[in-house]
This record gives C-alpha cells, structure tokens and sequence, in this order.
C-alpha cells in the first residue's frame, strides 16, 4: 500500500536529516505513479503533484520530522478538497412530477441503479415510477420491468411509443394519474463519440425537463475518463455524477479526473449488483481509495 | 514529438503521457520511455513512432490471434466466456455465435448467467439473431449443472462448438470465483483442452483494474485468451500490453459496436498503429 512504499522511502531519508528538493521530487514521483495506477488522468495527477510539491517544499514539511506522513496528508486533502465540494442533495425539485435521467456508457451500470434509485427513494417516502427509453439492447427494458417487480416498484411500458419523448410524455400522464410523484428515466447506453445517439439525447432534454441528469460511470474507467465527461457535458449537460461498482477493487480514479474537470457533485455510489447496494458519496473514503 | 537532436525532459514527458492516456499503466510507461532513452544515446534515429511501433508489436509477439488452432477435428468444440461486470460477455456470445455459424459449425449457446435480470432473456434473442441452438436453465439455477446439461444436449444434438455465457463477476468475490471455477472445471470433464478456449473479456474503456481482473480469473478460468470489447469508444485499450507481458494471454478479438457482425479478427498491426499515430 501507499503508507508501506513511503516508508520505506522515508526510512530512507531520515536518515540523513532534513529533506531536501531532490528528495520531495522523488517522493512526488511515486505519489504520481500511485495516482496514475488509481487511473487518475495523467494531467489531472500531474497538477495535483505539482500542487502537492508547491506545499511540500515549504516548512511545514522540510522541516518536521516526520515528512513522509505530511506529504501524504497534504495529497490526501488535496484529493478531498476536489472531490468534497458539492452538497450531495437529490434535486427532485421543478415539475411535478419530477423527472430523473441516468445517462453513460455502455454496461456502466444504468438499468441497475435505476432500480437501486426507486427502491432508496421509496424508503424515503417518494412514489417512484420506473421507465425505459432503451429500445436498442436486447430485453432491456424486460431486465427494468423485472427489478421494478422484484423491489414492488411502479413500471410503465408502452409498447406503441415510437419515440423516448413520447415514452416520457405517457410515462408522465401515468404518473399523474397514479399520484406518483419522481419518474426514473433508464435511456440506452452509447459512446462518448457517438454522435447521431447524443443527439437524441439532447434533443429529449431540449423537450423534456429533467431536474436530474446523472452520468452513470464505471469505478474501472481509465483515462478516457475525461473525454466521456467533456463529450457528456456538451450534449447533456450532466448535473451529477454517480458511481457504480466501487465494490470492485477499481480505485476510482477516474472520478477524481471528472469532477476535477467539470465539478459535478457526486450524488451515489452504487456497491453491488443487488437493488440495496446504493449509498451516499464519501469523499473521504473515496480519496483513501485512489491512493491506494 | 522531437526533431532536434538534444530532447530533453519534456520530450520524454509527451511519449510517456502517449503510453499512459492508451491506459498502458505508470510502470510499463515508464520502462517504454526509459527503453527510448537508452535507444536515443547510443543510436540517436529520429523516427520515435517508428522506435514505438517496433516495441509495441514486439510486445504482441508470438501471440496467436486464432481460436482453436490445435482442436481435434470431429470432436466438440467450447468457449467460455468470463468478465466483470457489463463488459460485453453476452454480446460478444451473440456476435460469436454468429461468425462461427457463418464459418459452417453448429453452434449452441448456453446461458450459465442464471443470476441477473433478463440475462437469459437476453442471450436468447442473440441466439435468433444467429440463428442458432439456445440452452438454459432455470432462474437461479446452478451454472456448473446448467453447463453440464448444455454441453451433452449439444452432443446429442450434434452440435460441433458451445459457446458459454457466464454472469459478470467482480473478482474480489471468493463465491463468484469459486462459481466460475466450477462452470471451466466442469466444462473441462467433457471437452478435450485442445477443444477449449477460455476467454477473458475486458472493456478497452476500463485502465488498470483490467490487469487485477486479468490476474485474478487467469488462474481461476484457465484462461487462453481475450476479447476487447468497446474498441469503437476509441480508448487505446493498452492495458492488453501490461496483460501480455505478464501473462503471455493473446488477444483473439476486438468488439467494435453492437451489432451482431460488430466482432473483427485481432490485428496486432492496426492496433499498434492506432495507439502510435
Ligand atoms: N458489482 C457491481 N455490479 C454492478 C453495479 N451496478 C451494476 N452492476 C452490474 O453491472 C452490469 C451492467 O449493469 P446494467 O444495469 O445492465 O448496465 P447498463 O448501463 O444499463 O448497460 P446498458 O444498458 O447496456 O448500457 C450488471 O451485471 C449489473 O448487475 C455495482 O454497483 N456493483
Ligand atoms: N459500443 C460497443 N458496445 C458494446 C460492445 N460490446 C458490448 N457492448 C454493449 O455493452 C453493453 C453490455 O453488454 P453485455 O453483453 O450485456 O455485457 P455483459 O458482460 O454480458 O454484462 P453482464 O452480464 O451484466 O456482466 C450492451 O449495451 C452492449 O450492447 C462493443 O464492442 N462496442
Ligand atoms: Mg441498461
Ligand atoms: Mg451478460
């Protein structure tokens, strides 16, 4: 782990007293190595080094006497202070009734945290009604219709819309005439460079309002990560960001590029593959993780 | 990148932050750039791409991008397929199932994903757009048992390959790998192991947690090679270098859509020349 790597290094330099700059670079260089494994993008760990570097050349660490342990602390705050920004609040606010999009590559999780979202916003209290734009994978909407069933959630198919907006506009009327009061929107999956399915997408949130627009994206994304966010960002325009898988042992990096990037709020972490497996983002806990 | 003859520290920086965005990992990047630097002193050329892409196929050596190249003729023919999750397994069962079918085999695709919603649902639809044999099980029934019934129905049915679909898997879940263990050691008891290829799917999206998925199923599913899936989202899928060089697993396929005859042949050319130029 991170602390064992860095004492071995630093066992090494108290040795000869006080730190000087080549030792801090060479520090910095394993702590980017470290941030790099963690899939953090290469530019986004190269300036978070350099900030790192820029405090750690200062008294605080130079000149106490366990300065390996500093610097730690000085990344892991800095890791914290980015991912921590943002209240993590659901936004369900605007239309009645409210309406949330899950948005993101494919196989990141959509279609599962859809379900995770009804049955942590059922416990809340919420009516939710679970809906899918996906015509394109196979059974996906029956894989959406079985774990509405298996949580006791409301569903709304119909088989004649011809297209999302009109899916939604159905789904809306059912809603309302069932007292239901969030509508969870699963759409496709598709690729940061998909042009002609980003475009439905925009063109559904240029007619639809949506008081969430989450990007759902895998814990084990590499360094495209910053890519998907900017493509995203310019067609959909995401409010929030949640993250799924984080049960694996991806340590997340990715998320730190995105939210570096675009300073969304990481609103959920999906751990596992069962409806309960949601919970709230723990910017600590997340920045303990990419280091490793 | 240099076509100066003194290049200096930041010259390294472009080739290395090249390797690392192709998710080729901090290590292997750094060992890449360090190898151009020794090159650079002592024979100093000026063609760097060139320099890389010798390195990177060499790296690809000696793989062989074929499915059963020393399968005993008349006798049935398997590949599993295993991964984490919502890699592209079932889809790529589908696309399989299809270019095989098309090279003249009877195929049979057997669902051994008995846990997730609509995943057996959703291999059969594969199985017509291929049009062709489909096995399952019950909900939630044991894989290992629906493997073993799937692969001597297809024997009696005449079939010549099985293509098993297994459900996502995180590898840090002993149960989920003593379950995937069992399906190949079953599968094993009734096809030859000149007759069986077990397949790692990966997602060329995913960074270094790939080599961990890779690490942890290469022992546990006796892997003999991969699919890279998503290869159209433009990700370098580099992680396939780091695979390599530790575990020596060739790349068989590339998913490159989702469609059915989205599947190509392993190119190592092509896919060193989209990470160099
Ligand atoms: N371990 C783990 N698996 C998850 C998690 N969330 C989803 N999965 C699994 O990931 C796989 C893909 O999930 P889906 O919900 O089908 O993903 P999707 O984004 O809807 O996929 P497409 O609709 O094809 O784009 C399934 O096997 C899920 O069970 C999670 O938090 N942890
Ligand atoms: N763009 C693109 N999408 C792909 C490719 N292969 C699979 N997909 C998509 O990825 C998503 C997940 O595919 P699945 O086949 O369900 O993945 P899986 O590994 O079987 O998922 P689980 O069984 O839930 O673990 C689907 O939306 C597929 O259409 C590919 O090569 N390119
Ligand atoms: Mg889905
Ligand atoms: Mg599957």
């Amino acid at each position: 782990a991170l602390t064992d790597k860095f004492n071995a290094i630093f066992k090494k330099l108290r040795s000869k007293g006080k730190l000087s700059e080549e030792d801090v670079d060479a520090i910095l260089k394993e702590l980017r190595m470290v941030l790099l494994e963690s899939d953090v993008h290469y530019r986004v760990a190269k300036d978070l080094t350099s900030r790192v570097r820029e405090r750690a050349v200062g008294k605080e660490v130079m000149e106490s006497v366990t300065p390996g342990e500093m610097v730690i602390k000085i990344l892991w705050e800095e890791i914290r202070q980015i991912l921590g920004g943002e209240a993590r609040e659901l936004n369900l606010s605007g239309s009645f009734p409210a309406s949330v999009m899950m948005v993101g590559l494919q196989g990141s999780g959509k279609t599962t945290t859809c379900g995770k979202l009804g049955v942590y916003l059922k416990e809340r209290g919420f009516f939710p009604l679970l809906v899918s734009t996906d015509t394109r994978r196979p059974a996906a909407k029956e894989q959406l219709r079985i774990l509405a069933q298996t949580a006791k959630l409301e569903f709304f198919d119909d088989p004649q819309a011809s297209t999302p907006q009109e899916m939604i506009k159905k789904a809306r009327d059912y809603a309302r005439e069932k007292s239901l009061d969030v509508i969870l929107v699963d759409t496709a999956g598709r690729l940061h460079v998909e042009e002609e399915l980003l475009e439905e997408l925009k063109e559904l949130i240029e007619e639809e309002e949506f008081s969430e627009r989450f990007l759902v994206l895998d814990a084990t994304t590499g360094q495209e990560a910053v890519k998907v966010a900017q493509s995203f960002e310019s067609w959909v325009h995401p409010t929030g960001l949640i993250l799924t898988k984080v049960d694996t042992d991806a340590r997340g990096g990715a998320v730190l590029s995105i939210v570096a990037q675009t300073g969304w709020p990481v609103k959920l972490v999906g751990v596992g593959e069962k409806l309960n497996q949601i919970e709230v983002f723990h910017p600590d806990r997340m920045a303990s993780r990419i280091m490793g | 990148l240099w076509s100066k003859k003194e290049t200096g520290e930041k010259d390294w920086e472009e080739l290395e932050e090249l390797l690392i965005q192709a998710d080729m990992g901090p290590a292997l990047s750094l060992e890449i750039v360090e190898e151009f630097r020794e090159f650079k002193k002592s024979r100093g050329g000026d063609d760097w791409q060139e320099w890389l892409y010798q390195k990177l196929f060499s790296l690809l050596e000696g793989n062989d991008p074929s499915l059963f190249a020393s399968a005993k003729e008349g006798e049935l023919k398997a590949i599993i397929l295993s991964g984490v999750n919502g890699v592209g397994k079932t889809t790529a069962a589908g696309k399989l199932a299809y270019l095989f079918r098309n090279k003249g085999e009877k195929v049979s695709l057997i669902a051994a994903d008995t846990f997730r919603a609509a995943a057996m649902e959703q291999l059969e639809v594969w199985a017509q757009r291929a049009k062709c044999r489909y096995f399952r099980g019950t909900e939630g029934a044991d894989p290992g048992a629906v493997v073993f019934d799937g692969i001597s129905s297809a024997r009696h049915q005449g079939d010549t390959l099985v293509i098993i679909d297994t459900a996502g898997r995180s590898h840090v879940n002993k149960n989920l790998l003593a379950e995937l263990e069992k399906v190949v050691r079953v599968t094993k008891k009734l096809i030859l192991p000149s007759n069986l290829e077990s397949i790692l799917v990966i997602d060329a999206l995913a960074g270094q947690n790939a080599f961990l998925q890779a690490q942890s199923l290469f022992p546990v599913a006796d892997l003999s090679g991969i699919i890279l899936t998503k290869w159209d989202s433009q990700a370098k899928g580099g992680i396939v270098f780091r695979i390599g060089k530790e575990f020596h697993l060739p790349v068989k396929y590339l998913g490159v859509g989702e469609g059915i005859e989205d599947l190509v042949p392993f190119d190592a050319e092509e896919f060193v020349k989209t990470i160099v130029y």
